[in-house]
């Protein structure tokens, strides 16, 4: 079963993503 | 009421959402024991009707095709399930991109590297505990005063979001981790209880000691 | 018909999909224009109602709390954008978890590093190309023999793919990486066009040069 999902593209760095676009319209407000 | 053939791999939780759901609307969805991922997937004449060529995937008795297993759930589900309300449908999608987008991806970089299924990164690993206490803390608050996430009765909110929540509670969420989350721990058990949801995930045992991922 | 308040920052492409749809449907949402990014949402009282902090969120006149782009476009939209059969709407769902977890994942890696939002990582940005790629080709196909996603008229489904394709077509896809999808191109160009999408989001000017990140 795990080696199946290998093949499902999950965006594991959205954490990331999302904390870079807080930071850059939190600025921008500002 | 819907019927016809699903395309997946087997315990795939993105799959059993379109399953529990066809059980509550007494949908006739039939998995086909003859797909083989990997294979059958990337076939011609699976990609014309599947383009992406991902699973699940679904065709109807009468052709229709779907793909992704929220759209899926939805299609074979019933009223109930779907929300009654405009309120309530739009409740049941801002539950579905939840589980989407605020789970899933946790989820995923928390058990992933203990499964060996991609690279262990430190920094992505650390980040997914916070992410899925921030989730679970959403949810324990929203759960203190409902039995469940729309309206009183199971919806396919319900359904997706204990589905993404599996691979959580029977790999990582040992008893310490979920201790605070008390009434989220009482809706996933009752979740995981019902005739329905057992006949497609089986038996669900809660994590009892969190594995660790071998850096 | 649904009236109340949006909360969110400006230029922000999840809340265009709420605001396009109210558009549609002749719903009175209003921007709350005293909302400040980074203090109105992390308050007690904005919390009370939006217990994650994101934005957009929105409350109805008749005081009824809602988070995600997606979810409140729904709630604001119509009969036709929300899809007349069982099948159009879960084909609307499919579109929109397609824009959430196919097109927006490749769409930050992509441009998000050369808006300066996040690190430049040469594989995850070329990663980000081919899958953005793999995406427009799944919407071309679909594209070739139809005017709008499901149905024969405008739907969620248009509004939220269109709003998730904003960055990529106003940043990077320069008329040499999107020639193959002409399909798209036609299809992007026509709802950017619309009014009620005008009225909202502005006039979008395709992409001309790539913007290089600087390493």
């Amino acid at each position: 079963m795990a080696q199946n999902m290998v093949f499902e593209n999950v965006w594991l760095d959205k954490g990331k993503y999302d904390d870079a676009e807080r930071i850059y319209y939190e600025g921008k407000a500002k | 009421m819907v019927s016809g053939t699903l395309y997946t791999y087997p315990e795939n939780c993105r799959a059993y959402k379109a399953l529990i759901a066809a059980k509550y609307a007494s949908a006739n969805v039939k998995v086909d024991t003859s797909f083989v991922f990997g294979e059958t997937n990337k076939t011609e004449a699976f990609l014309r009707k599947f383009p992406s060529g991902k699973v699940p995937a679904f065709e109807s008795s009468d052709g229709k095709c779907l793909q992704n297993g929220d759209a899926i759930a939805y299609y074979v589900a019933n009223e109930q399930l779907r929300g009654k309300t405009d309120l309530e449908k739009a409740q049941i999608l801002q539950w579905i991109c939840f589980a989407e987008s605020e789970i899933l991806p946790a989820s995923c970089a928390w058990v992933f590297p203990i499964l060996g299924i991609v690279q262990y990164d430190k920094k992505t690993f650390d980040r997914s505990k916070e992410d899925v206490k921030a989730a679970l803390g959403i949810l324990n608050t929203h759960l203190l005063t409902r039995t469940y996430l729309v309206g009183e009765r199971i919806s396919l909110a319900d359904i997706t979001v204990a589905c993404n929540l599996l691979h959580l509670y029977t790999h990582v969420l040992d008893p310490n981790f979920r201790k605070p989350y008390v009434n989220v721990n009482r809706w996933f058990t009752t979740m995981v209880n019902q005739p329905n949801f057992k006949a497609v995930a089986g038996e669900v045992h809660l994590c009892a000691k969190v594995a660790e991922v071998d850096p």
